[in-house]
């Protein structure tokens, strides 16, 4: 999968 | 979400509210690093700007987000009104600049996408991983913090400490990598290696925090 498009950390 | 990162952001939520909590109490602001505050609210606010565009994708992160910035926001409200008679510039003196130029560089050398609001999201995770410094040169001036100053540095540099094994968990479960905020957290928790030594020696024995 990697990185999403959006940050889903924060 | 895994535990070490329900954990982290638990200890990031938890050092707001020692922070506040200890300046309602003492009824000032002694100990507390203004420029470290500024930097996190600049760290908040170019990283949490995409509220305006993800706000509906998880009511967790909006919710958490908009405490930081709204918390950060606040406290420094309070350092500027009700508690400047009790900040001292004078021992507040790191050269906060090179730490915002050292992040503007990193995030536009190596941003994962070259728009403004991935440049900016870079910077602020850079930015962050210093962000404490000018606390911590504060703390080696005065030689010396009330407890509930520790408690709170401590709390916050747990929130990216607990974010390592966030992320290997995450390698291994997910296949899910994000290189920048990763080295950003690794530096961010060797910066505060130093502290976390001094708080584990003195401070949860029950002493002041002392340097040696």
């Amino acid at each position: 999968k990697g990185r999403p498009e959006t940050h889903d950390e924060l | 979400m895994n535990l070490f990162r329900i954990a982290g952001d638990l200890s990031h939520l938890i050092s707001i509210f020692v922070l506040l909590h200890k300046m309602r109490t003492s009824k000032s602001c002694i100990g507390i690093s203004f420029k470290s505050q500024v930097l996190y609210l600049v760290v908040y606010v170019t990283r949490y700007l995409d509220l305006l565009w993800t706000f509906q994708h998880s009511a967790y992160n909006s919710l958490m987000k908009i405490i930081f910035i709204g918390s950060s926001a606040y406290t420094i409200y309070l350092m500027l009104n009700d508690f400047k008679p009790t900040h001292d510039p004078n021992i507040d003196t790191f050269k906060v600049e090179y730490l915002i130029g050292g992040s503007a560089i990193l995030a536009l050398l190596f941003p994962y996408k070259w728009t403004t609001a991935e440049v900016l999201w870079s910077f602020s995770i850079w930015l962050e991983s210093v962000a404490i410094l000018p606390q911590l040169f504060m703390l080696q001036r005065t030689g010396e913090a009330e407890t509930i100053t520790t408690h709170y540095i401590f709390a916050l540099g747990a929130y990216r400490a607990l974010y390592i094994p966030n992320w290997l968990y995450r390698y291994f479960m997910e296949s899910y990598t994000d290189p920048i905020a990763t080295v950003a957290g690794i530096i961010q928790t060797i910066l505060y290696s130093d502290f976390f030594y001094i708080y584990y020696t003195k401070v949860l024995k029950g002493r002041k925090f002392e340097l040696p």
